[in-house]
């Protein structure tokens, strides 16, 4: 089906903090963003993926490098309380999406998307989408060489290169 | 902030397939997601959270029901080619994802959505977000009540139970 990818935005200084190995029942995703929005912590996207047999859950979600200090202070004292494995926090990252309308199924524009940054030797740390985004996270060091390697691979004419509007 | 849900849709009977210890470096999820595109397999979300100090990379996807068997023997062979630990599948699960203008961060947002699951004893597998997207997948069993309680706790009048206009 035809990809219809009308636009790639970057937002840069981001962190990515991890928590792994959480008891995959029902109640802690709650306890955890409860304790992040009770402090104000701004969270950007959250992925979840579950492992060992359904058992146990990686939940990670991204932050602004301001908020990631304290954001990974919470997570730390949850990880003591709720017994799970840890926390890990990736700084200085950034997300860069692509967005379309009607890109009912990613496989096409998720395929486009990770060859081009496979092309420019540009690592993926996360993935998240939706319906009409897809995002992934690098380094902030490949931001700007993401946004125009996928801007070209979607031959799109103009770049939104910092773009808050969606 | 406000928060800004302006609908709640539910979409049933997909599966997710894990691909775990995937290495983390450039161009692999490129070979996956080109294999699953070539062999026409309807992606619907993608996940993909790091770990083991960013050595490692367990990346899911939500497919339809019908396609789940050949994605899952496609991951597979990408699995030995590959040499990533396995891949492992959930049937039965739905996609509730609730959709809103402005929910720029998501905190809030995401605690009342968790928050209706967890008082409901619905377990939530994965997560997955954009800009104005947050999608919980749960089993099939648990869809229909996901909806009611996420619905209710965003307060909203109208529920299109099964759409597939965002
Ligand atoms: C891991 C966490 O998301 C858990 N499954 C829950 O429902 O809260
Ligand atoms: C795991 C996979 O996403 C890898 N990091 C890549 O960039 O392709």
């Amino acid at each position: 089906e035809e990809i219809v990818v009308e636009g790639v935005t970057l937002k840069e200084d981001l962190a990515v903090i991890a928590l792994n190995g959480v008891s995959n029942q029902a109640g802690l995703a709650a306890r955890i963003f409860a304790v992040l929005g009770q402090n104000h912590i701004l969270v950007d996207d959250i992925v979840q993926n579950i492992y060992d047999e359904g058992k146990l859950a990686n939940i990670s979600f991204s932050t602004n490098a301001s908020d990631a200090p304290a954001a990974q202070n919470l997570c730390q004292q949850l990880a003591r309380d709720m017994g799970f494995d840890g926390v890990s926090i990736d700084k200085g990252v950034s997300k860069i999406s692509a967005i379309g309308v009607g890109m009912r199924t990613h496989t096409g524009a998720a395929s486009t998307m990770f060859d081009a940054l496979a092309k420019a030797e540009i690592n993926i740390k996360n993935i998240s989408t939706s319906e009409i985004v897809i995002s992934c996270i690098v380094s902030n060091v490949d931001g700007a060489r993401a946004l125009r390697s996928i801007h070209d691979a979607f031959g799109l004419d103009k770049i939104e290169p910092r773009s808050n509007q969606i």
